[in-house]
């Protein structure tokens, strides 16, 4: 493998916004990218993320290989390159270390670094391909606010989707709350448009632990999804350049 | 976690 990233950023910030939620990781490289799916620990989230090898320039991957990576070490290593960096990553076949480089694109400095891997059994999970019911695209920032005062109130939020637009409601013991958006274009800043795409009602509860932990990827996009159906887990997408993506999914809440 | 699902529930495994 040898994938050169222009911006060492994009994968600090992608592995900033998961290392909370899963810890040992398999990275699977094959000839399209670079390819991540966990779970959390109590197997309540997912975590999948795509770096398509159109991210890279140049990609390169011979055979196919898994890297399993401790995201602990990994966010150690990664401190140490600078955002805009240029970001190269090796392996070899059957590797026992995966070798970073991080060049500046000023100077002439360059930083080395190899990742002991370790052996992870890891299960993949189907994802289903699913029309969803209700498709909910807003800014990150906004997703980030409403579960961040939420979480204050509750730990748990009913996400409604209806034709008059999305309702997050929580109760807790001080009281309750809740946030209303309506589809809404803003014609000079496209990025801050709320965009409703529905075909029936749905109504979800989700825990709001989860979401606010999703919400770190927030830097990753201007914008984030949220795809929902009745009785399926919530899916959260921050989509990156290139058709990359960093994709949570979320269990929902059981009801009475 | 109370009345909580697991994501395997929903997505098999492969």
């Amino acid at each position: 493998l040898e994938a050169r990233l222009e911006q060492a950023a994009m994968l600090k910030r992608v592995v900033d916004a998961i290392k909370d939620l899963v810890q040992d990781c398999n990275f699977d490289c094959n000839d399209s990218g670079i390819a991540l799916q966990a779970m959390d620990n109590s197997h309540v989230a997912l975590v999948s993320m795509m770096l398509k090898s159109e991210s890279f320039s140049p990609f390169r991957c011979d055979r196919n290989i898994a890297l399993g990576i401790n995201l602990t070490s990994l966010t150690k290593v990664l401190r140490a390159a600078q955002g805009d960096d240029i970001l190269t990553l090796k392996a070899e076949d059957a590797p026992d270390v995966v070798n970073l480089t991080f060049e500046s694109p000023e100077s002439d400095r360059l930083s080395e670094y190899d990742i002991k891997l370790m052996d992870i059994d890891q299960e993949h999970l189907g994802i289903p391909d699913t029309e969803y019911a209700a498709t909910i695209t807003l800014p990150s920032s906004e997703f980030s606010r409403i579960t961040r005062d939420l979480s204050a109130l509750s730990e748990s939020v009913a996400i409604e989707c209806t034709k008059e637009g999305v309702k997050f409601t929580c109760t807790g013991d001080i009281g309750n709350g809740s946030v209303s958006l309506r589809q809404h274009t803003n014609v000079e800043n496209d990025a801050k448009s709320v965009d409703i795409s529905l075909t029936e009602p749905v109504a979800l509860t989700f825990s709001l632990k989860y979401l606010v932990n999703f919400c770190k990827a927030a830097g990753l996009s201007d914008r984030v999804r949220l795809c929902l159906s009745n009785e399926v887990p919530l899916l959260v997408e921050y989509g990156l350049s290139n058709n990359s993506y960093l994709r949570f999914y979320l269990a929902p809440k059981i009801g009475d | 976690i109370e009345g909580q699902g697991s994501i395997a529930t929903f997505f098999g495994k492969k």
